[in-house]
């Protein structure tokens, strides 16, 4: 299985709505 | 025209950055001027502050030799075993899901031949990423490694019957917290942790017992408590259950323990589910980053740019699925076949630091991406890294950008942290690593 790390989600907005089924991602989150 | 068109395409499809960039000479605390919460959280929502565990940032955990903070190396090895002990589960999950549709029983790897246990929970030496949370009445401030990829929420407990690695804060007493339960071996929860740990529940006098390892063979071992978990300073969570370790071994750093927050029922997104819905953010800051956040419940109105991708099917074990469709180097998109990814799945993973990819995909981006950096003279390889550049003699520095497209056409253009690592300007590395074999 491929992974997605931590390195690579680094400053994006990551929402995890499990009740929704889907993931969301926004670039510029943070620093 | 030729050299403008040229510079065009560097512009829109490299980063050109100035070398001091990738290595801060200090590893001060980049204080931003608005943090997640303080952009005005929605009600119910509760938000943490994330910091990386050995960045400037990190208040509560010591820094420095003091610390031993691990090399580059070090949290490279950790990242190789923890990605054994999930792929061995994941593994162990669809080889459960083939014989339960099949009937056919297939014989799953003797735990003594997958590379690690195929039990839940993964290594957590390299979880670098942590926050802090309070524990009991009165509270007790933990600062705990908080991991997408596992379920069980522990901490290490007095007296520490057999044993306790040193923490930073002082280890949670149960005897002083007025709000703290034991969960009797009857109680409904206590079945609940095979699904989380990966082991049956133990019994010692009527207690229930919990134990969990995790893939560089460490451990915590201890009572299945309940007690009221504070998340800020006006939020808690009460009777929440959670393992309270009196055998804790391994590779745990300065952290009092784990919040878990896979999809089990015993994560703290379970947990909370009726408080925040099941819905959870956060942002994980650069190792000078001081504005991360972990929030519970639908929280600041989301950034504009936020795009949706669904989640992949399920399958087994209690991580988050995703499905990549595509990725670009430079601006052009790798001839990889979708069928690389399908049948590999993907797995988004907070406590995993370097992005593992199939064989066939990482192949491609690491020729697209050597080709793009051909004019650097390469350096010697770093443990799972194999493509790394000796920039030391260069001012301004101009790398491919790389993309992932996921379903629904989402589009993660990742900034220059998301594809670079490195030991110095002699040595850095593309941040990707491939998965030794498709099967794995």
């Amino acid at each position: 299985v491929g992974i997605f790390g931590n390195i690579q989600q680094q400053t994006f907005e990551v929402v995890y709505d499990v009740a929704g089924g889907k993931l969301g991602i926004g670039a510029g989150g943070c620093s | 025209k030729e050299i403008a068109s040229e510079s065009l395409t560097e512009s829109t499809h490299f980063h050109t950055v100035p070398l001091t960039s990738l290595f801060p000479t200090t590893t001060h605390c980049h204080q931003p001027h608005t943090t997640h919460a303080s952009k005005g959280l929605r009600r119910g929502a509760s938000s943490l502050k994330v910091v990386h565990k050995h960045g400037g940032c990190s208040t509560t955990l010591p820094k420095g030799k003091a610390a031993n903070t691990p090399t580059l190396t070090d949290i490279l090895k950790q990242d190789e075993s923890r990605v054994n002990s999930i792929h061995a589960r994941v593994n162990s999950a669809r080889i459960d899901n083939l014989n339960a549709v099949s009937g056919v029983r297939k014989k799953k790897i003797p735990d003594s031949k997958a590379a690690v246990p195929a039990k839940s929970g993964t290594t957590l030496g390299t979880g670098n990423y942590i926050v802090t949370v309070g524990l009991g009445t009165p509270k007790n401030t933990l600062t705990l490694v908080f991991d997408t990829g596992s379920d069980l929420t522990w901490t290490q407990c007095r007296p520490c019957v057999k044993s306790c690695y040193s923490q930073q804060e002082s280890i949670f007493d149960p005897k002083l917290s007025t709000t703290y339960s034991n969960i009797t071996c009857s109680a409904a929860a206590c079945s609940g942790l095979t699904s989380a740990t990966g082991n049956n529940p133990g019994c010692s006098s009527s207690t229930c017992v919990y134990g969990i390892q995790y893939g560089d063979s460490s451990f915590s071992v201890g009572f299945f408590a309940k007690d009221r978990l504070s998340l800020t300073a006006t939020d808690a969570v009460d009777n929440f259950l959670f393992g309270c370790g009196q055998n804790n071994q391994g590779l745990f750093g300065n952290t009092a323990g784990l919040l878990g927050l896979g999809r089990d029922a015993l994560s703290l997104v379970s947990q909370t589910a009726a408080k925040y819905g099941k819905y959870f953010s956060y942002c994980l800051p650069t190792k000078r980053g001081a504005n991360g956040h972990l929030t519970f419940g639908k929280g600041a109105a989301a950034p504009g740019s936020l795009k949706f991708t669904p989640f992949a099917t399920d399958q087994g074990a209690s991580f988050y699925f995703i499905d990549v469709q595509a990725i670009a180097v430079g601006g052009k998109q790798l001839s990889i076949s979708p069928v690389v990814f399908k049948s590999s799945g993907t797995i988004i993973d907070s406590g995993t630091v370097i992005t593992r990819l199939p064989p066939a995909a990482y192949s491609a981006l690491r020729s697209a991406f050597r080709q793009g950096m051909s004019k650097y003279p390469q350096a010697p390889g770093l443990s799972i890294l194999d493509t790394c550049y000796d920039l030391s003699k260069y001012t301004t520095v101009s790398v491919p950008k790389i993309s992932f497209v996921l379903n629904g056409g989402v589009t993660m253009d990742l900034p220059l942290v998301g594809i670079l690592l490195g030991n110095g300007a002699s040595q850095v590395c593309l941040a990707f690593a491939g998965n030794g074999d498709a099967s794995d």
